[in-house]
Order: structure tokens, then C-alpha cells, then sequence
């Protein structure tokens, strides 16, 4: 080996036309279309850029094997099949199958079905506190907000302008109208809002402090926030204004990891209204605690769905940050919302948005209390 | 899957949870 490694000569041939113009086509599609990498500058506004390693995974076609994937798992599998598969299934990524409402596995057609099992009513009891596990995962990292940037892991921090959005000359929204296109979707009127789903609920849960929050306008007293404060930022974009943020607030940020074998719906939190969603296509990388580690930027660069609103201390939002397994993303009271879809990726950054305030035009939002199942994620 | 949480809350919010708990929905988190 080593004397044909320096011994032996190197020749030269010209690739034949045909595989020459293939490749320079080949090459010119992914500088057009697959330069993936996104940095966020210190507006928040998402660019492409060039990290060799978000090059490296955005040269595969995940979105392209999410949908396969997602297509796969929608096949009907034999009946007598299904309780080995499922049981297999169960075994290998640690399911609960005592928890499923629907015991009977034959009654699940495919993996998709089966993956977005429902529990049954009464194994999850909601905790009587400020805040609850919106879904069944891990916790990956929790903090607060400092100077406008989330802790993604330790040391590795992205915009939170670049992970809810904003509208910008720059960076223009694109409004899509929105209705109640599920017929069975809760919409609550002004008088049944302190009755939702039975569980009496008074305005002051919902909307709180948010007129004490108002009222600090103005007042010299309290400290002004410079503009790039990342409790401005959250309240402006939740609210679509300059709000003045209170004198002793802060904004705080979590991240749950939802392992394959984990029940895939999440639910409310709290109890809050969702004034809006921003919709972000973008990229399928895995969100993985091994890649989260690794992957700068990694919650700005997938695709992913903003829902913003408030809660009785303010400013509120939930993030549900599609992966490669799952991207698909549900929100039950938006029907209108298709997410992992065919097609070219607008430029990063860039959202759809929806407001909910034909639900409640008291609460100018979708209310929500805590438990209450918000969607899920659907494989492909 | 992930699902990120950013709030405004009051400065004694204290986090019930640690990095790396595996959590339920509906437990506690913070309060």
C-alpha cells in the first residue's frame, strides 16, 4: 500500500461533457436554493450565512425526508400486524401503552395514528400553579432572557426577535386571514368566557395585570427600558405596540424535548389567550439534545409555529419547533394552518401570520386554561 | 420535537424544574 501510494502515478482525464454541465447544474442548485445557514444579526434579522456545519446538514434533503417519512407512516398496516409493530414500537422508544384512551392497538391504523395517540382522562393531573409541563419530554434548558437573546444551550444563544419575529421594512409579514374553520372549535363569547370547559375562570386570570402593566406608561418612576431590552421586545411583539414594561419583571424562557416515543400533544400551560401565531417555514434539522449542543441558531432555523398572547403577568408565548421526524405541527383551533409543506422555503426570517381575535372579542384572543390540549406533532 | 416557552413574569418567578427532568404534562414547572 504505501509503495502504490507513492509510486503510483496520478493521470488526469476530462469528465465528459454530459457529467461536467450535471454537475455545474447540480452545483448551481444548491447555491441558489440550498445554502441553508442562517445568522442573526444584532436586530434580530435572520440572513444566510455560513457555519460548515449547518451547510453540511442543509445540503440533505430533510424536509424532502420528513414528508416521505411522515407519507410512510400513513400507510395502513395489516390488522394482524399492528399489536406486534405497536407493542415493538412501544418497547423500544419506552411507551406507556396504559396511559392510551384507545387500548385496543388493532384500532390504530397506521404509525402516524398510533404516534398521535390520546391519553386517557384523568392520568395527567394539571398541578394547581402558575405554570405546568405543556407536554411529556425532558427538560433541556430554562433561564431567563438576557439582552434580547435566549440561551439555546450554555454559551450558545440566538435572537428572540429571530424566534417570535418581527415586522420590519425589512423583514415584511405576510397576514393571512384566519377563521374557525372547525366547526367543533371552542369559540368563547363574552359572556362564557369565566366558564371554559366548566372550570370557572374570571378575566383577572386571563388578562391580569396587563391594565397595571399599561398604567406604568408614562410614569417617571419607573426605570424606561432601553429599546433593545428583551422584556420590550417580548411585550412589543406581543402586543403590537411600544408597551413600557413593568418595573419588576422579567422575561424567562424554557425548552422541552420530546423524545420519538413520547406522547406528541401538547397542551396549555396556563391559563392565557393567543392573540396570534406566526407560522416560520424553514428547515427540519433535529432538535435532539445532541444537535441542540451543536447546531447554533437551531430553534431560529426551524420550522416552527410562534403563538403569542398574554397571561396574567404579561407577555406569554409557546413555541412548538418542528424536527425532521416531526414536522408536522397542529393547533387544533386553527385549521387553517399547514405546516411542512411542498415547495421552495421563503427567505429565513420571514412568517405568516394569523390573529385569533375573532374568538373572543372580549379577550381579543383564544383563551386557554391550563391542561387544555392546544395540538400536537404529527410525524412527517 | 421541542416546544420553547418565553414569558414575562414577576422577578420571584421561581423554576420548580431542573435541566434534564424528564416532566409530564400538567406537573408543575414554575410558580
Amino acid at each position: 500500500l504505501a509503495d502504490a501510494w507513492r509510486d503510483t502515478p496520478t493521470k488526469w482525464y476530462p469528465l465528459p461533457i454530459g457529467i461536467g454541465a450535471l454537475l455545474l447544474v447540480v452545483l448551481n442548485y444548491r447555491k441558489n436554493y440550498s445554502s441553508k445557514e442562517v445568522v442573526v444579526d444584532g436586530d434580530g434579522n435572520a440572513r444566510r450565512g455560513g457555519r460548515w456545519g449547518v451547510h453540511v446538514l442543509g445540503a440533505l434533503p430533510l424536509r424532502n425526508l420528513s414528508r416521505l417519512w411522515g407519507y410512510l407512516n400513513s400507510l395502513t398496516l395489516p390488522v394482524w400486524f399492528r399489536p406486534y409493530g405497536f407493542r415493538l414500537y412501544a418497547w423500544v422508544f419506552g411507551c406507556n401503552l396504559d396511559e392510551m384512551a384507545e387500548q385496543d392497538l388493532k384500532h390504530y391504523t397506521s404509525l402516524g395514528d398510533f404516534f398521535y395517540r390520546s391519553l386517557k382522562d384523568g392520568v395527567r393531573p394539571i398541578a394547581s400553579t402558575a405554570l405546568v409541563s405543556p407536554a411529556d419530554g425532558k427538560i433541556l434548558h430554562f433561564g431567563t432572557v438576557e439582552g434580547a437573546r435566549v440561551e439555546q444551550v450554555k454559551g450558545i444563544t440566538y435572537s428572540l426577535d429571530a424566534l417570535l419575529g418581527s415586522s420590519s421594512p425589512s423583514n415584511p409579514v405576510e397576514t393571512v386571514p384566519f377563521t374557525h374553520g372547525n366547526p367543533d372549535a371552542r369559540k368563547v363569547s363574552d359572556e362564557q368566557f369565566a366558564d371554559v370547559n366548566g372550570i370557572p375562570y374570571s378575566l383577572d386570570d386571563f388578562l391580569g395585570r396587563i391594565s397595571q402593566t399599561r398604567s406604568v406608561e408614562g410614569d417617571a418612576s419607573v426605570p424606561s427600558a432601553s429599546p433593545s431590552s428583551a422584556l420590550d421586545v417580548g411585550v412589543r411583539v406581543a402586543l403590537g405596540s411600544k408597551e413600557a414594561p413593568t418595573k419588576s419583571s422579567r422575561l424567562f424562557f424554557c425548552v422541552i424535548y420530546l423524545a420519538p416515543g413520547d406522547y406528541h400533544r401538547f397542551h396549555s400551560p396556563t391559563a392565557w389567550v393567543v392573540e396570534r401565531r406566526r407560522h416560520f417555514s424553514g428547515e427540519l434539522f433535529s432538535v435532539s439534545p445532541f444537535v441542540a449542543q451543536r447546531l447554533q441558531d437551531l430553534f431560529v432555523l426551524n420550522e416552527r409555529v410562534a403563538l403569542l398572547g398574554r397571561w396574567r403577568y404579561g407577555f406569554f408565548s409557546m413555541i412548538p419547533v418542528g424536527a425532521t421526524n416531526v414536522g408536522s405541527i397542529k393547533i387544533n383551533f386553527d385549521q387553517a394552518l399547514r405546516t411542512n409543506v411542498r415547495g421552495r422555503l421563503p427567505p429565513p426570517g420571514t412568517f405568516r401570520e394569523a390573529t385569533y381575535s375573532g374568538a373572543s372579542t372580549l379577550l381579543s384572543g383564544q383563551p386557554l386554561v391550563p391542561g387544555e390540549e392546544m395540538g400536537g406533532f404529527c410525524l412527517g | 420535537s421541542s416546544i420553547v416557552l418565553v414569558f414575562e413574569a414577576p422577578d420571584d418567578f421561581v423554576w420548580k424544574v431542573h435541566a434534564g427532568q424528564k416532566v409530564k404534562y400538567g406537573e408543575v414547572m414554575g410558580d
